[in-house]
């Protein structure tokens, strides 16, 4: 059973990619396979776990421009247990390239399931938008994790973010759900985080994650070495919350 | 003489807006007429300095869509010499509905160019993407400020954005310069922002301004109560940097 999550938020520097590559680590350490699929142009997630977007053969873009090509796009990476669709530059053009196209908000959705393989997770890095890359993301996932910054303009966003998924789920994918709301880049000496956590909380109630992942500068620093916070530094605040995140990710089912 | 500057970076959540909406107040603090455009669809910018997006008659959507109708989205601010026209919501589905118009790109320059007024600077906030909305913002400027987050992935993307910025100066605006490349969020205890700040310096040189802009709370307070941080307190570190970036901005003319 193939459990399929797209990390989104249009709001910009909000921890998605952060969230996608060190929870994918987290649960690839709990000896869940799991493929990472990187929609975003910046392809900071494929960097991020080590992987140079110049040296790879196909990516994202390859597969949705043509979905028959799935598997070929498919990397291992230093870490077992977890593969990566890597992402790059070229998808800045995509959005154009597919305008007239059928069905192309419906690519990745049938990438995945064109892809037959054992694992237990696909977690996919969407970018700071609300275009047809993240419409893909949000068609091919059964549920999303919504990272918030515990700031005010990432409050702002939400309502938008809601009315879309009501959308894709009103017409392309009646099965999306909340999976989970992550609370991130805490920092309990601010009372700006504490104000934003309880709204967060009084709106999603129980799907917000009892883990909370604060700021720990440790998580800035892994991806100028390609490694994930479980590699870079796993004693530090960063890895603890990451690692128990995917405890509750697995435990949510 | 109206100088146009947009405020660009694809990368999220790098200090684009607080940037927009603070280099404005100071820039206005310090007696120029200053005109912010918000063409960002989170519409951030509209409300960090106290504007509630659902009560505009009329935003940068509406003058985008039909240029001649430019001068109505004009509206004043609680700051005296600055006004901003305001993002909608809307501006999501204009990448979409402009797709065959001609000239789609250059909406933004048509309208600038018609509001005469005595404006000294005209500051452009533009989303964490390369699309449509980015494109106007770029051609419609003289110069680009680059606000550069001191943290790895942020200076993953700038090789991209540079790339766009030739692209459209090949193009569509042959003046297009980078009037000035800003370090943000700096915080001296850790090494990764001196790294950062090492590379930026290495690459851009005397584009770099002097000032930098720290990490302080209270730039991120500011907006949860639609205010600038001259307003919501003068004495922080953060109005400081922006009263002195503003000077810088002042000498580059
Ligand atoms: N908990 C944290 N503590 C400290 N720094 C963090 C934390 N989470 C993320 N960061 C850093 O903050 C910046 C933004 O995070 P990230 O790039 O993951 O956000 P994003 O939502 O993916 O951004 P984008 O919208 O551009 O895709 C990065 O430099 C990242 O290293
Ligand atoms: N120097 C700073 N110190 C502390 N917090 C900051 C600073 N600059 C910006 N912030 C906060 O960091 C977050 C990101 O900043 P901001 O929204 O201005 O970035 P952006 O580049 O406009 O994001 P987007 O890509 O979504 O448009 C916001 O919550 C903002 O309040
Ligand atoms: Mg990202
Ligand atoms: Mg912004």
């Amino acid at each position: 059973r193939m459990r399929r999550i797209s990390i989104v938020n249009q709001k910009g520097g909000v921890g998605k990619t952060t969230t996608a590559v060190n929870l994918s680590a987290a649960l690839a350490v709990a000896e869940k396979r799991v493929l990472l699929v990187d929609v975003d142009a910046q392809a900071n997630a494929t960097s991020g776990i080590g992987i140079d977007t110049r040296e790879v053969p196909f990516s994202s873009y390859d597969i949705l421009s043509d979905p028959d090509s799935a598997g070929k796009a498919i990397v291992s990476t230093s870490i077992k247990y977890l593969d990566i669709i890597p992402a790059s530059l070229d998808l800045a053009g995509l959005e154009i390239e597919l305008i007239d196209e059928e069905g192309r908000a419906q690519r990745l959705r049938q990438v995945l399931s064109s892809i037959d393989s054992g694992y237990d997770y696909v977690i996919i890095d969407a970018p700071p938008s609300l275009g047809l890359l993240t419409l893909n993301a949000l068609v091919a996932a059964q549920g999303v994790i919504i990272p918030v910054q515990c700031e005010y303009y990432s409050l702002e966003g939400i309502g938008k973010l809601m009315s879309t998924l009501d959308r894709v789920r009103a017409s392309l994918n009646p099965s999306l759900d909340v999976f989970g709301v992550l609370l991130t880049m805490y920092d309990p000496r601010t009372n700006l985080a504490d104000q934003v956590a309880d709204e967060v909380r009084k709106y999603f109630r129980d799907k917000v994650f009892s883990t909370m992942i604060p700021r720990n500068v440790r998580l800035a620093e892994a991806p100028s070495f390609g490694q994930t916070i479980l590699h870079y530094d796993i004693d530090s605040r960063g890895a603890r919350a990451y690692l128990d995140l995917a405890q509750e990710v697995i435990e949510r089912g």
